[in-house]
């Protein structure tokens, strides 16, 4: 089991460091172990570092820098052992358009092995997917499901 | 393995039963805020298995049954069902059911027949799906992966394993 | 001290529901003291009702209704004692497009007293500043800001 | 009391000497992600006082200061100086200035001269701002006035009062 997870490890991080570059057009991001512990227990430490930018510690990364980080990670584990699916609520809401358009690339490169269902605001969003549901609550209090096609859903 | 369909009933806002089908691919849930989009993210980690209420939004776990409207009365009981597609062509259909009462009493089904909570969680650790944090990422939430604790990062490295 | 508290939590308690009232297009909101506490100490309990919907714990509201939520609280502790400035960042970002014209609306009637400033991403909220500065990293890592014109912003 | 002028040099991204004037009404910022929107809120709140680092997304206060990119070397001092326009017809100018070095020595003006943080925290309060989380709502956080404890929405009201 400890060989098992150094080779994930391993992979999952350099993934990581792949799908950063490709969300960020560059940098550089990793994980690292905990010097101090045993393999087995150590936790993981995170850096990112957004191209041509120094490296400051996570905190210091903005809204929209930390959420398309934490996506990176995500698809990293993903091309890994890819998950049958994935719901997504809103997550790309702090992002901006250049990053939107970045992010649903990638969510169409990956949407061959794992289904994706993407609770949006984003009108880019809807655009990437093959199907959309509306949900309304004609009657207050009670939601109902429509199947909406794109020009409608805009609307909303 | 893929969802191919969910059907609600009584499960918070959605009072009527209520059907959605998903196909290969992406799907888009839209809608006005308070519309019920987050309730349909719920209602799939609660068939899955979710035992914590205040992860659903709420306190107990009675607060998933839906509670009435100005002009509707609360109902008794929520029921959900997920038909998953599993085996090597996607020809093995799999029903995960779970119903609750108002009382609460709570029950969990497998293809239509009553089973117990460690059976879901069985067959769904064999489909490969992971922990929750794994394939479903709650609004609002996606900056967490960031600022966990190191060990809590591990876990999802682990789960990968 | 307990009659200037006393009467602050009463009127900015009546603004809550008023402008609650405002931004949902109906309901009811308030706050009330904890009753088994002396006023001077008590905490307070909000509950908000959106319109025809029945009343649950705060914790079940949507996204976006917390966050209409907490802006119609902020906006009536302003009527009650306008504070001469207020910088918001990205608080409309979970807004749909329906509430985020009904939000711009109660900020333009709010400006007249206070001054605000507002970090966005959406176009209808950079509409409806009088001023509009951009902020650019053309040398990356270096922030700059220029003066844009509507048209600019929106292309971002 | 409005909000004037702000100049701000070795301020995290803004290392150039950078000015933003502000009018009445609504005044809009925007940019890419990562450009510097929040360092502008971040950089209101120190030159007004903020004596956690945390909360200006740092780990120790010299974490503010212009640390170098790629092409450009780290400053060793950062200085903020925002520019209120005070009185009933808004005549008096009233300058709040603070400069930080690296080796961690601080210091605070009002209108040039050197004062202590207690003088500035005084002017605020004179001038009818209250605390900061009732003029300053930072990235994410509008949803923490309703996850705060009751005790803490209390003080919300009492600043009011
Ligand atoms: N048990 C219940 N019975 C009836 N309605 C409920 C129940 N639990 C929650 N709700 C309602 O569901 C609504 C929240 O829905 P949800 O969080 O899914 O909205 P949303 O579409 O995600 O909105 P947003 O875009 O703002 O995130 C609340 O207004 C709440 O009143
Ligand atoms: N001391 C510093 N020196 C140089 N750059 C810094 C410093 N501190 C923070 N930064 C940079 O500032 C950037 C974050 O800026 P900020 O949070 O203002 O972005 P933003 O415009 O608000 O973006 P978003 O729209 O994603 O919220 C980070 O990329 C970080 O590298
Ligand atoms: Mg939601
Ligand atoms: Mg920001």
């Amino acid at each position: 089991s400890r060989e098992l997870f150094k080779d994930a490890f391993e992979r999952i991080n350099s993934n990581f460091g792949e799908v950063f570059r490709v969300l960020f057009g560059g940098g550089h991001a990793e994980m690292k172990l905990m010097e101090d512990e045993d393999v087995l227990e150590a936790g993981i430490e995170i850096s990112a570092q957004p191209p041509g930018k120094k490296l400051h510690m996570l905190l210091a990364l903005s809204g929209g820098e930390k959420a398309l980080t934490a996506i990176a990670l995500l698809f990293a584990i993903f091309q890994y052992k890819p998950s049958p699916f994935c719901l997504m609520d809103e997550v790309d809401a702090p992002l901006d358009e250049t990053n939107t358009d970045r992010f649903i690339k990638l969510l169409e490169a990956y949407s061959v092995r794992t289904q994706f269902i993407l609770i949006t605001h984003n009108v880019k969003t809807m655009q990437a997917a093959s199907t959309l549901y509306g949900i309304t609550m004609q009657e207050r209090g009670v939601s109902k499901v429509v199947s909406v096609k794109l020009a409608e859903a805009v609307a909303v | 393995l893929s969802l191919n369909r969910l059907e609600l009933v009584g499960f918070k806002s959605f009072c009527d039963k209520t059907e959605l089908i998903f196909s290969p691919g992406i799907t888009g849930i839209v809608g006005p805020n308070g519309c019920g989009k987050s309730n349909v993210s719920d209602c799939i980690a609660w068939v899955l298995g979710e035992q914590s209420a205040k992860s659903l939004r709420g306190e107990k776990m009675e607060d998933i049954i839906f509670s009435g409207t100005e002009k509707r009365g609360p109902l008794g009981m929520a029921q959900v069902a997920l038909t998953l597609k599993t085996g090597l062509t996607d020809q093995k259909e799999l029903v995960v059911g779970r119903r609750l009462f108002r009382d609460g009493e709570s029950q969990y089904f497998l293809n239509g027949s009553p089973c117990r909570l460690r059976d879901i969680q069985d067959v769904i650790f064999d489909t490969g799906m992971g922990t929750k944090s794994y394939f479903l990422i709650e609004q609002g939430r996606i900056g967490q992966i960031l600022q966990a604790k190191p060990t809590d990062r591990r876990l999802l490295i682990e789960e990968a394993a």
